[in-house]
């Protein structure tokens, strides 16, 4: 027995021939997000806080579609969700529908210690966020250029997009859509 | 999507999971992320942090069906988590997990999945693509 950490930046058709200038800001990030848990563990704080720890980095990261970088909606818009679970306990929380909320990791967080409830959607998690105190933002802090582009794309393409899909072309898009509507990149 | 999961040196374990959804998604829309036992998920054998198209996740309970497999089949969690991943259609799901024990799997059956793992004995590993 011993610690042990994983943690992912998502998951899609990510094209090997993805352009390093793409791939190694995430390389990166995961890299030092890896040792911030790491030494975490290993200080020996509570594991559930070195989960949250994480998640709120990759959050904070732009090359990553949660919190800031959050992919858009068909309105433009973005609507975040998290979830917490403790294994000990099986206490869990969980948040959907979060335009202003920086980290939404934290508020799952919070929906678990401070509430009877382990599920807060929308207008009354946004709510709870003010009453809790958690730092929130204006949603253009979410938007990313590169996201309004892959909106802009799919909307094209009539379509919906699964993370890390490749910027192509309207006709190269439709090529390339499978049965259920995914474009594969 | 993001998620991290961990086991410190006593076997206690978490999960954590966060995202912005996809593309051009519908107002409204809630995705496997949220939903606990779909992509999240964490007991006293294992926690499961997973990433895709939640639609398939949800209907796959595939967090739970993690823990599920290793508690009622006894399996690893090497093979308890690649059973769930491959039991989705292909190109919708990759998922982190760790054991109380300080086992490691990240499986997937999409294109790629940016993902990176340690463990105490020194092992650490990040990856994009299938080896």
């Amino acid at each position: 027995m011993g610690w042990a950490i994983a943690l992912h930046g998502g998951a899609g058709d990510i094209p090997v021939s993805l352009p390093a200038e793409r791939r190694q800001p995430r390389e990166d990030a995961l890299h030092y997000c890896l040792q911030i848990g790491v030494e975490a563990l290993k200080a020996g704080n509570p594991v559930l806080d070195v989960v949250e720890l994480v998640v709120r980095e990759l959050e904070n990261n732009p090359h990553f579609n949660a919190g800031r970088g959050s992919v858009l909606t068909c309105n433009g818009e973005v609507e975040m969700e998290a979830s917490i679970m403790d294994g000990n306990t099986k206490n869990c929380g969980a948040v959907s529908g979060l335009k202003t909320v920086v980290n939404a990791i934290s508020l799952a967080r919070l929906v678990m210690e401070k509430t009877p409830h382990i599920y807060l959607a929308f207008d009354g998690a946004e709510a709870f966020a003010r009453e809790q105190g958690v730092e929130t933002v204006d949603s253009s802090y979410f938007v990313t250029p590169e996201n309004i582009e892959r909106l802009k794309q799919a909307k094209e393409a009539n379509r919906t997009q699964l993370d890390y899909t490749e910027p192509t072309s309207k006709a190269v898009n439709n090529k390339n859509l499978t049965s259920n509507g995914d474009s594969q990149g | 999507t993001v998620g991290c999961v961990a086991v410190d040196n006593d076997g206690n374990l978490a999960s954590a999971t966060s995202t912005g959804g996809f593309v051009n998604k519908m107002r409204g829309r809630i995705g496997d992320t949220p939903v606990i036992g779909a992509g999240t998920y964490a007991n006293k054998l294992c926690a499961v942090s997973a990433t895709g198209r939640g639609e398939a996740i949800i209907k796959g309970t595939v967090a739970r069906d993690v823990a599920a497999l290793m508690e009622f089949k006894g399996l690893s969690l090497k093979d308890a988590a690649a059973y769930a991943v491959d039991s989705v259609p292909k190109g919708t799901a990759g998922l982190i997990a760790v054991s109380a024990t300080g086992e490691v799997t990240m499986p997937f059956n999409t294109m790629g999945m940016f993902r990176a793992c340690a463990t105490e004995d020194g092992y650490e590993e990040i990856g994009i693509w299938p080896d």
